[in-house]
């Protein structure tokens, strides 16, 4: 799950934005 | 009922499909046919480069300002990233609007996410290619082909085997509404390395992959074989992403250039 913190993050919560 | 059923999910998917990419192919062909009042800046040598940069993506390279005093190459790569992740960030918004996706266990989400997103992201990147170039920036700028080409090793490797694969993929005249399909078929894809619940996915994979066929007779009555070699897309979708993988391993080896967290993730031990 460590491995994949953003791809998790995306996926549970679609208004967390990814920083560029 | 079941020709109903399959109906609402080929509907679903496309509205889905047109509501969460912010570029698709009706779009990107009303710009590159010349169809629009403003047509877009074309980039072509390092001057052009430098002056859309300081317009179109601004936002992109400048923000920081930590990329000004850098090398070109360096900088393309930094938005073909920029461009990656928000094409990342659209097609998991994608893939969980696609009925039953959500319900997966949540570690095969990833997984799917994490083999799926450059297969699809190359099969929509078609879209905005011709043979001599690139829309860029949503749709305002166009990087010509020769110029990527130009660009020293290995930056110029990047994009012309995407172009090559553009070329024969658009020969085959999908619609957004065959590529809604296409994407959802890649992302339920249920051979991704280290799946739980296989056969879950399976079963959403062939109901979709029905649809596919279903919607490609309807839609290219004229091309009957058209199913079987977008299945010959799926295998070199497969191969230009390992490619693909391997010249970022290689850059982020021998350049000094950062890669997005996101990207890292993604590649991280994948093939």
């Amino acid at each position: 799950k460590e491995k994949h913190k953003i791809l998790h993050r995306l996926l549970q919560n679609s208004t967390s934005p990814v920083e560029l | 009922p079941q020709l109903a059923d399959q109906k609402t999910l080929a509907r679903q998917i496309y509205e889905a499909y047109l509501k969460n990419f912010n570029m698709n192919k009706a779009k990107a062909r009303t710009i590159l046919t010349g169809k629009t009042s403003n047509p877009p800046f074309v980039v072509h040598d390092m001057e052009t480069l430098q002056l859309a940069e300081q317009t179109l993506v601004a936002k992109m390279v400048g923000s920081a300002g930590a990329l000004k005093d850098r090398e070109a190459e360096v900088r393309i790569f930094h938005c073909c990233q920029c461009t990656s992740v928000e094409t990342v960030t659209e097609l998991t918004e994608f893939a969980k609007s696609v009925p039953g996706f959500s319900s997966l266990d949540l570690n095969d989400q990833v997984t799917l996410l994490k083999y799926g997103v450059y297969e699809a992201l190359f099969a929509m990147l078609a879209s905005s290619m011709n043979k001599d170039g690139l829309l860029v920036a949503y749709g305002s700028g166009f990087i010509t082909r020769e110029f990527l080409k130009s660009l020293r090793r290995p930056f110029s490797d990047m994009m012309e085997p995407k172009f090559q694969f553009a070329m024969k993929f658009n020969a085959l005249e999908l619609d957004d509404s065959d590529l809604a399909l296409f994407v959802a078929a890649i992302i339920c894809c249920g051979d991704r390395p280290g799946l739980v619940n296989v056969s879950h996915i399976e079963v959403m994979q062939e109901s979709i992959v029905r649809v596919l066929q279903l919607h490609l007779l309807a839609n290219h009555p004229d091309d009957t074989f058209l199913f079987p070699k977008l299945l010959q897309k799926l295998a070199d979708l497969r191969q230009l992403v390992t490619e693909h993988a391997q010249l970022v391993q290689e850059i982020k080896k021998t350049e000094d250039t950062s890669l997005h967290p996101l990207l890292q993730e993604i590649y991280r031990d994948m093939y």
